[in-house]
């Protein structure tokens, strides 16, 4: 999981789509967010 | 609807700072401000960059400043 | 100021799609789309997110899209 924080935008992106997890572009401000949310779906 | 957002959306937002708008108090408002978000339009930022979408933005808020579902902004 | 940039100007931002700001042709505008930025309020939001700083937009908008100085929103 902890690779999570060394994907690309673009492949945080493909895995919140694949987790069918709703989310806008992951940019700084969003990514911790989307990350929290894919460990949980992840767990 | 609260007499602070009735003030809030009385004029442009302007560089009003985080605490001005409702159902920021000073407690979560400080932790916005710690996290970078210390104008309004930079947390009206946050909820358009999170597609305006209000669920998203409730757990952004809750992430960023441990804020319960109550303080949250309307 | 461009004609497409009076015409957006000229109404609410809405849902318009990216493409219909200033300066954001085809090919960027397919590559912001790519990266989730399909409306142009979310390019909006980023901007606010950066303290509406044009530097800091324009640096993130080349990394986003590898755009050109030239290509990018007045």
């Amino acid at each position: 999981m902890s690779s999570l924080s060394s994907m690309s935008a673009g492949e945080l992106s493909e895995l919140l789509d694949e987790y069918g997890i709703k989310h806008g572009p992951v940019v700084g401000s969003t990514r911790s967010l989307y990350e929290r949310k894919l460990k949980e779906a992840m767990a | 609807t609260s007499q602070k957002h009735k003030d809030f959306v009385a004029e442009p937002m302007g560089e009003k700072p985080v605490m001005a708008l409702a159902g920021i108090g000073e407690a979560l408002g400080r932790r916005l401000e710690e996290k970078g978000f210390d104008k309004a339009y930079v947390v009206l930022g946050q909820f358009l960059v999170l597609k305006k979408d209000e669920e998203l933005f409730r757990d952004w808020l809750k992430d960023t400043c441990q804020a319960n579902s109550k303080q949250q902004v309307p």
